[in-house]
């Protein structure tokens, strides 16, 4: 229902400009409704503007940039709609070491309420992981999961 | 409610049964490239009724039965099994422990179970209905998926939202 | 021509089937034309089976391996056709630390006749740099470059 | 021939002039997020003759130009030159250096120079044909573009060859 929708995206728009500022330590970003008299159609448009610089479209952004404007909407989407879970897949690729640590920091917001799996190579989100499973293959082809230390982190030998 | 464990068993490279517990908070998982920790995504998404192979980054579902190594012969089936803590009743049976388990044989035949008791796959999508869980696209992100959420034309943006709303 | 196109064509074949062995340290990959009775027009198949794994479908690689063959790839067109410099902006991205070190060793054969300019955040990568340059934002919005040395990188200061 | 220097004034986050020296082997570009490095690829297509302002990332041509910060005013016009060690004659000029210049003011007006003489864009391009030089699809990798390698369909996976044969 239009309500509804209308409803879900106020909260999300809401969450973002926080999410945004609080990831990026200041600037400011919007999501809005491209035709307004038809939202159960209309695209979403997304303004970003990173503290410091002018705002420009999105795709001038940095690759580290455009992950932390998506985290942030994403995390809008899930803090008004929350799972029970949630899963990354190395959402943290493109994000350097400063960024990865404020990402992590609003993924605690949400640790008290939802279940976190992040597949990550970087040993910043190691370290604030609550549990630790190392993924590899000592027969060729066949997975094995092992817990690990943070000390143990078989990170560094692939047969590629 | 929450996830207490995925159970994997001739799923993709888990050739061998593999028991993952999950805990409160963040659970990392490490591991060079290749090793399988995107197969994990991959497992969870298929326990909960995926039924598109591509979102698998398969071309038919049989690629997801592991198909052999170098010294192993290929499995005759794969086998997911998913468990949550329902001790809150968010999902709507009468169990304080639900498990959803999934299996799929060479032959192309499915099987399903909640509970140990053969049921259909709509049933495993009526029981994710509405709590939250299932494949929506902002809870679980797929690798190198992240970029899409902002390189995706306006109208392609509201699979997001239409899934939260 | 065709002619050019084949001969061209058979030689970033040869290389691909050498440079995917060196990066994996084993299996094998091959590209193909899919219709070699049309190859002005023919789609180009590939592919790729690392050491110990059964042959499957390109989707089914992981994110690493589909890095390290996609580099095997280029490196195999830029072999048969050099240029005197090359630009890879965080190609390094999607791969473990022993991956990065065979890219590495790979584009080391490079160098004595090509220019290699890679932006990366691996410290493995700026290790075997001949230069380092640092680009930061020391004035919000406004790009400053540094001659840096290794153990003066400046990867963990971003405003984000 | 190398590449001897890369000159960036007022393009896009480079406001003031900056040089970056090339050496033989490999000069690696480091640095935070958002800082920059990218845009000393999108420095390097433009100043070869990219004409796609997608290609950087951008919507217009006018993108390239600073248009600045909380401090600084936009500048007027982008300007990058590229430097050539010339003495193997492998561009078809009489020159042991070769300087190739490019200019955007923002009235949507360009300039060209090679050596300071200026010319066309056409002379630009002619410049740099059969030398391997220019925006090869596979000398120049952008960020997240190696997934495109493999991920195009075969049809697509061509323009990486033609270039080439
Ligand atoms: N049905 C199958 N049988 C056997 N192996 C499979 C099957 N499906 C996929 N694989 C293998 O699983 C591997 C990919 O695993 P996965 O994508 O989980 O790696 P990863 O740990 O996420 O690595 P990366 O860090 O590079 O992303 C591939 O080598 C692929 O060949
Ligand atoms: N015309 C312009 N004027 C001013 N700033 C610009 C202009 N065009 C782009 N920028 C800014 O340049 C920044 C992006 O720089 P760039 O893409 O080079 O970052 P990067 O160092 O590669 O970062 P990452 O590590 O995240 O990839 C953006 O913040 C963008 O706003
Ligand atoms: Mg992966
Ligand atoms: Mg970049």
């Amino acid at each position: 229902t239009i309500e509804m929708f209308m409803e879900t995206f106020q909260r999300v728009a809401d969450n973002f400009r926080v999410f945004f500022r609080r990831l990026f330590n200041g600037g400011q970003a919007r999501i809005y409704l491209l035709d307004e008299s038809d939202p159960l159609e209309s695209g979403i448009e997304v303004e970003a503007r990173p503290p410091g610089k002018k705002p420009q479209g999105i795709s001038l952004l940095s690759g580290g940039e455009q992950a932390m404007t998506a985290t942030a909407l994403l995390f809008s989407i899930f803090k008004a709609k929350p799972s029970p879970f949630c899963v990354l897949d190395e959402v943290d690729a493109a994000l350097d070491d400063a960024n990865i640590g404020r990402f992590l920091n609003l993924v605690q917001e949400f640790t008290d309420d939802s279940q976190f799996i992040i597949i990550t190579h970087s040993k910043q989100t190691m370290a604030r992981a609550n549990v630790l499973y190392g993924v590899t293959m000592p027969e060729r082809g066949v997975s094995q999961l092992v817990s690990v230390r943070f000390d143990e982190v078989p990170e560094a030998e692939s047969a590629a | 409610m929450h996830f207490k464990r995925l159970e994997m068993f001739g799923f993709k490279s888990f050739a061998d049964r593999t028991q993952v517990r999950l805990e409160q908070g963040i659970t990392a998982v490490v591991g060079p490239n290749g090793c399988g920790k995107s197969n994990i995504l991959d497992a969870v998404r298929w326990s909960l009724g995926e039924q598109s192979a591509r979102e698998m980054r398969g071309t038919h579902m049989l690629d997801l039965i592991f198909n052999g190594s170098e010294n192993r012969q290929p499995t005759g089936m794969a086998e997911v099994s998913i468990t949550f803590d329902n001790s809150d009743s968010r999902l709507p049976v009468d169990f304080a422990e639900v498990q959803v388990t999934r299996r799929l044989y060479r032959s192309g035949e499915s099987e399903y179970f909640i509970n140990k008791t053969p049921c259909r796959l709509k049933d495993i999508h009526e029981l994710f209905m509405d709590t939250g869980i299932g494949t929506n696209a902002y809870s679980m992100i797929g690798q190198g998926k992240i970029d899409m959420v902002l390189s995706s034309k306006p109208e392609d943006r509201r699979f997001l939202f239409e899934e939260a709303a």
